[in-house]
């Protein structure tokens, strides 16, 4: 573990908790993709089959449940719980996010680090990762104004890979065999996603203005 | 499973 990987994991962790705030604290998911928060949860399932086979920590295996718990409590919260479902703004969240699904899956069968069901389910999860924003964005763009804490979610979804991308510089420089490229590649196409979006953000919190995405 | 294919990082 070194200083980049933990600020990853707490800045996402930190994401977390600012959704689920809103969610609660507003009863409202207004401006959140459902689509997005939907492939996520299968970002942290595919990813972490690992979890009841390989231990590595109490801190690795805890975060593993809180991530898989969270994604499918917020799912769970925009489909059935009355208040919050009445806001999902459906008509907006219209990406057809399938497709970033099938071809997620099919570049996994092609590109993985071994073909057996865990590695190709894991580099599955990693690109799926990279494009799980899209829904989110396009969303974005079409509600035009966004709520102080829909935009401190994303930034902070957005920042945490960043720091992941440190992370690997670090460790490809410090541990004589460290490769990780599949992840890498595709944590530095999910940062660029955000490109855009961490310019606005920028701008707003400058000038102190509402955050406004260019329709 | 060999090490390397442990993956240590969430």
């Amino acid at each position: 573990m070194n200083i980049f990987r933990l600020a990853g994991d707490m800045t996402h962790l930190l994401s977390i908790l600012v959704l689920l705030l809103k969610i609660y604290a507003t009863k409202s998911c207004s401006g959140i993709s459902r689509k997005t928060q939907e492939l996520y949860a299968i970002v942290f399932v595919a990813r972490y089959l690992d979890l009841f086979t390989d231990f590595i920590s109490v801190y690795n295996t805890f975060m593993k449940v809180v991530f898989i718990a969270s994604s499918l409590a917020i799912v769970w919260c925009m489909r059935f719980h009355p208040m919050v479902r009445r806001s999902y703004d459906r008509e907006l969240d219209t990406f057809r996010h399938y497709f970033l699904v099938g071809a997620s899956f099919a570049l996994a069968l092609i590109l993985h680090e071994k073909f057996t069901v865990q590695e190709i389910f894991w580099a599955f999860s990693i690109y799926l990762e990279a494009v799980a924003i899209l829904p989110q964005l396009v969303l974005l763009q079409r509600s035009g104004n966004v709520d102080n804490l829909t935009g401190q979610y994303i930034f902070f979804l957005g920042a945490y890979r960043a720091f992941y991308i440190l992370n690997w510089i670090y460790r490809y420089l410090t541990e004589p065999h460290f490769t990780r490229w599949i992840a890498c590649v595709s944590g530095v196409v999910q940062t660029a996603l955000y490109a855009d979006f961490f310019y606005y953000y920028f701008i707003s919190w400058k000038n102190n203005s509402k955050l406004k995405l260019p329709a | 499973k060999e090490a390397d294919d442990v993956k240590d990082e969430l």
